[in-house]
């Protein structure tokens, strides 16, 4: 999967995936 | 907003009235940043606008291992200029539709 989920130990969850390449591009 | 190499996103559409908001964050410009940054992707996550300081959200992706110590006062500042906007926004519409 290219996503990926992080939980911090206060209980956030982090949810890693890929940055969309047009929004990269997009300034 | 000040240009700190650390985008900030809405992840989700914001109707007006939610506190809790998704938000993307992703490193536009790594070169801005004092630590190593290890390139990992866009990182979602919730935040509560009445509730929660931006700061203590970047100390907690710190301590997630996403960016250095030294760059959590970017990375906190970042989702400020975010979230102030996002108010701002609110606070206009309820204006408007006053």
């Amino acid at each position: 999967s290219a996503t990926a989920q992080v939980v911090h130990s206060a209980g956030r969850r982090f949810i890693v995936s890929p940055v969309p390449e047009a929004r990269l591009k997009e300034q | 907003a000040e240009d700190t190499g650390v985008r900030v996103e809405l992840a989700e559409e914001d109707d007006g009235k939610k506190a809790s908001i998704a938000l993307k964050l992703w490193v536009e410009d790594h070169k801005k940043l004092k630590g190593k940054y290890k390139e990992s992707g866009a990182i979602e996550f919730t935040f509560d606008l009445e509730k929660e300081v931006p700061e203590v959200v970047a100390q907690e992706m710190v301590e997630s291992g996403f960016f250095h110590e030294s760059d959590a006062k970017t990375v906190g500042k970042s989702i400020r200029d975010r979230v102030a906007l996002i108010k701002w926004r609110r606070e206009r519409t309820v204006s408007a539709a006053a």
